[in-house]
């Protein structure tokens, strides 16, 4: 553990937490992508499956908990609790272009052929694209709220301190895993026009175009 | 490195 992959870690919750209690305060899920927190369920849940299989650390365990259970909480307020707020009509992405091409590079390239390992690497080649459809319904609308742009920037924020997360370990550590740091990249890179529109717009008009 | 081992990372 080093100080940026615990930054890291609390940035990405910190996404999370702020996306929920966006929802919940103001009985809305307007504006955001029920596709994207679907996939992020799909992510969560295909990782943590060795929360069954090997115990790592309290933190590492409730980490894990937390996330997948904000995860199904955010889908269940989208199309269940708020469906009525949840702008269907401009969250189009197709998912299963992700979810079938990204399935299929899991059985390709992965460490071990292995279920869990290959349920592992889907789930890191998935996340790395897994925002896509909100970025997709943000370009489509226009328009993002403040708050919701707040969440992508926390996200974002997460992505690249896990690089520097990987840069430190493999100078001190040794560490090196390719999978993780290439999906990590790709990742990070699909956040950076938006980092720019962040920084250029958000902050001074509190409206994002 | 520790592929396919314990992973400790979220």
């Amino acid at each position: 553990m080093n100080v940026f992959r615990l930054t890291g870690d609390l940035s990405h919750l910190a996404a999370i937490i702020i996306l929920l209690l966006k929802i919940w305060k103001t009985r809305s899920c307007a504006g955001i992508s029920g596709k994207s927190q679907i996939l992020f369920a799909l992510v969560f849940t295909t990782r943590y499956l060795d929360l069954l299989t090997s115990f790592i650390s309290l933190y590492n365990t409730c980490m894990k908990i937390i996330y997948v259970g904000c995860a199904y909480a955010t889908v269940y307020l989208i199309y269940a609790k708020f469906r009525a707020t949840y702008d269907g009509n401009h969250d189009t992405f197709r998912i299963e272009f992700l979810v079938v091409p990204v399935g299929g590079l899991a059985f390709l390239v992965n460490h071990d052929f292995s279920p869990l390992e290959i349920l592992w690497t889907f789930s890191i080649y998935l996340e790395s694209v897994a925002i896509l459809p909100q970025l997709f319904m943000i370009s489509k609308t226009g328009e993002a709220e403040t708050i919701t742009t707040h969440y992508l920037f926390c996200l974002g924020v997460y992505r690249a301190l896990y690089l520097f997360n990987w840069i430190w370990r493999f100078y001190f550590e040794g560490f090196f895993d390719m999978i993780a740091i290439v999906a990590g990249v790709v990742q990070t890179i699909l956040y950076c026009d938006f980092f720019y529109l962040y920084v250029t717009k958000v902050n001074a008009v509190q409206r994002f175009q | 490195c520790s592929f396919g081992e314990e992973k400790d990372e979220l």
